[in-house]
C-alpha cells in the first residue's frame, strides 16, 4: 500500500512537472509530500512558479494560472494511470488563446489512451473533437441530444 | 475498456429517451445555457453510485427525477446505463460487454443493475475498483469544479493520488 | 431605517421581475423577504423561473443561467442606486452567445448613469467597449498597460 | 462623480507607475491569462480600505507588495490613488477634485491619504458612505464571484439590499 502510493507519487511528480513547463513554457512546479514520514496520511503541497515570476503561493495565481496548473496536475495523473474514460464540464472556460491550444495538443496526446467527454462553449475545442453532439431544448424544459459531426466526417470537413 | 454508449431517461431534463453513442478519441457536447449538457455528466456521475444529492446539484434525491414542464407531467422513474465494451477484458467479468444500470423511483427506491441483472452498488463498485472509474475517481470534473484539483488545504489533495495508486 | 430598506427593497424587487424576462425571454423571478415582520434582520430569498421550466430550486438552475440571474439581480440593484462606478471582472465567462448580446445590451443602457469597467476575454464584450486598455507582460512578471482605443476612436473603426 | 483616473505603483505585479485614464461609459480591460487584470481590481478595492488580504487573493498584507521577479528585486512599498471627478457635488468636500491614496510599507505601515493630506480611513469610508462606492458595496465584483449574490443562505444575501436602501 505504502510503495505503492509512493511509487505513483513520484510519476505523477516527475511528469508533473514537464506538463507544466509545457503548458507556461518555462518555470517550474513539484509536489511534496507534507509529511514525508508518515506517507499514507501526509498531505500534498503544491507549488507552482510560472516563467520569470517570483515562487508565490496558489492564491496569487491568476484564474487562468489556476486552472492551467490544476489540468497539468490532473493530465499527469492521466498519463500515470489512465482512466478509459474523462468527463470534463467546461475546464477551458478561464484560458485564454494561447492557453487553450496548448491545452488542447496535450489533450490529443493523451486522447490515444483515454476516451474524452468535452462540455464546452470554445470553437477551438470543439473543432479539436472528433465528433460532436448538440443539445437543445427545442421543447421548453426537454433536453434532446443529436449528432453534429460523425467520427469519420472530421476528416473530411473544410476547415 | 471503452465507454461506448449513455442512456438516459427520466433523469433531470430528459423526460424522453437518449442514446449517446461514443467512439476513442474525443467527443464535444455544445448548446446553449441550460440545455441539459451538465445534466449529462450528472447522468453519468449518478450512475456510478454517487450518493450526494448535493453533489449533483439537486435538495433531495427526488431531483434528479424529471419534475415536468407547462407542457408535460413529471415522470415517476429515472434511468441512466452505460454499455462498456470489454474487449481486452480490464473488468473482471466473462462478458466482453458491460451495461451498468441505476433506476430511482419516486418512492425513493433505488436499483442497480449490471447487464440487467439486479445487483447490489457493492457489485458495481467492486467491479471498477482500480481502473479510475467511479464517481470519487479524477475522471469525472464537474462544472467549475476544476480548481478543487489545487484545494486549500495540502490533506484534501491526497485523493486524486490515492485513486491513482 | 425601516422604511428606507423596504422602499428600495420593493424597487428592486419590480424590477429584478422585469429584468429577468427581458434576460430569459420569458418566465419569472422575484424576490421575497422570509420573514416580513423583522425587515431588519430577515434574509432574502430568490425565486427564478426560466421560461417553460418549472418552479425549482436555484442549485438546479444551470452555470450560465445562474450567472445570468445574478446579473439580472446586480443590474436591478444599480437601476435603484446607480453606483457611480462598477468593476465587473469576467461575469461574462459563462454566458452563451445569446445570452452575452442580452447582457451587453442591457449594460450599455445602465451606463449612461454608471461608469463600468469590464475585464473581459470575450469578443462582443470588448467591441461594446467605448475605450479598451490591454494588460501585458512583455517583461515576464511586470504589468503594463496600454490603451488599445480611445474614447473618441469608437466611431471610427471599422467593424 | 466619475472615477477619472487609477494609479498604481509597487501594487502586486505593477513594479513600474501605471496611471489608467478613465472616461463614462464602458471601459474593457483585456490581456493574457496571468497579466495583472484582476489586480487592478484589487488595487481599486484595496485602496477603498478592504482589510482581508484574504479576499484580495494573498496570505498576507504584504503580499501586496510588488515582490520581485529574476530580473527585479522586491519594492518596498505599495501605493493605489484612485481620482474623482466631484463637479456636481456627490461627495461632502468642497473640492472639485477628490482624491484617494493608500500606502503600504514593508513594515506594515498603512496610510490614507485625501487630496495628498494624511486622514483616517474612517474619514475615506464616511466620504464615501451611502453613495454605492467602497469595498463592501456592489460596485465591485471578483473573478468568479458573480454566483455569490445568489449565495446559498437567505440571510447572507441581505448586504446587497442595505448597500441599496
Ligand atoms: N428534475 C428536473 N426536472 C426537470 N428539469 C430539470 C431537473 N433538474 C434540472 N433541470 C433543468 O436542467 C437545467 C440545467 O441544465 P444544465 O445544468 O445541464 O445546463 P447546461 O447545458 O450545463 O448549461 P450551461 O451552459 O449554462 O452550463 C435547468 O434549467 C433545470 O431547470
Ligand atoms: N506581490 C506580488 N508581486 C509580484 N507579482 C505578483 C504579486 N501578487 C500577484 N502577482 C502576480 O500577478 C499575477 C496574477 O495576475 P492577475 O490575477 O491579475 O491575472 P489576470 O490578468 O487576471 O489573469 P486571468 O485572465 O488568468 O484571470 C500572478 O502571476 C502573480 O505572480
Ligand atoms: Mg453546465
Ligand atoms: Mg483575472
Amino acid at each position: 500500500m505504502k510503495e505503492k502510493f509512493l511509487d505513483s507519487f513520484h510519476q505523477i511528480k516527475t511528469i508533473f512537472s514537464s506538463v507544466f513547463k509545457d503548458f507556461f513554457e518555462g518555470g517550474r512546479a513539484y509536489l511534496k509530500l507534507t509529511d514525508p514520514n508518515d506517507v499514507l496520511e501526509s498531505g500534498v503541497e503544491i507549488i507552482a512558479q510560472p516563467p520569470g515570476k517570483k515562487l508565490q503561493n496558489l492564491s496569487l495565481l491568476s484564474g487562468g494560472e489556476k486552472a492551467l496548473t490544476a489540468i497539468a496536475l490532473l493530465f499527469s495523473v492521466i498519463k500515470v494511470k489512465p482512466a478509459p474514460f474523462c468527463i470534463l464540464d467546461e475546464i477551458d472556460v478561464s484560458l485564454d488563446g494561447m492557453n487553450l491550444k496548448r491545452f488542447l495538443n496535450y489533450l490529443k496526446v493523451l486522447s490515444d489512451n483515454t476516451q474524452f467527454i468535452l462540455i464546452t462553449h470554445r470553437r477551438k475545442t470543439m473543432e479539436t473533437a472528433g465528433v460532436l453532439y448538440g443539445v437543445t431544448m427545442e421543447e421548453p424544459g426537454v433536453s434532446k441530444v443529436f449528432s453534429l459531426r460523425l467520427p469519420e466526417e472530421k476528416d473530411k470537413r473544410v476547415s | 475498456m471503452l465507454l461506448k454508449k449513455i442512456e438516459i431517461y427520466g433523469f433531470k431534463s430528459f423526460p424522453q429517451k437518449v442514446e449517446i453513442e461514443l467512439s476513442p478519441g474525443i467527443t464535444g457536447i455544445i448548446g446553449p445555457n441550460g440545455c441539459g449538457k451538465s445534466n449529462i455528466s450528472d447522468a453519468v456521475r449518478w450512475c456510478l453510485g454517487e450518493q450526494s444529492f448535493k453533489t449533483l446539484r439537486g435538495n433531495q434525491m427526488e431531483d434528479m427525477i424529471f419534475n415536468g414542464t407547462d407542457q408535460r407531467k413529471p415522470i415517476s422513474f429515472a434511468e441512466v446505463s452505460l454499455l462498456f465494451d470489454n474487449l481486452d477484458p480490464e473488468l473482471n467479468v466473462d462478458y466482453t460487454e458491460v451495461n451498468v444500470t441505476r433506476r430511482l423511483f419516486r418512492s425513493g427506491e433505488s436499483d442497480y443493475l449490471l447487464n440487467k441483472v439486479p445487483c447490489r452498488l457493492k457489485e458495481i463498485t467492486e467491479l471498477f475498483h482500480d481502473t479510475g472509474v467511479g464517481k470519487e475517481a479524477y475522471s469525472l470534473i464537474g462544472q467549475g469544479k476544476i480548481d478543487q484539483i489545487l484545494s486549500a488545504r495540502p490533506e484534501d489533495r491526497r485523493s486524486i493520488f490515492e485513486e491513482a495508486a
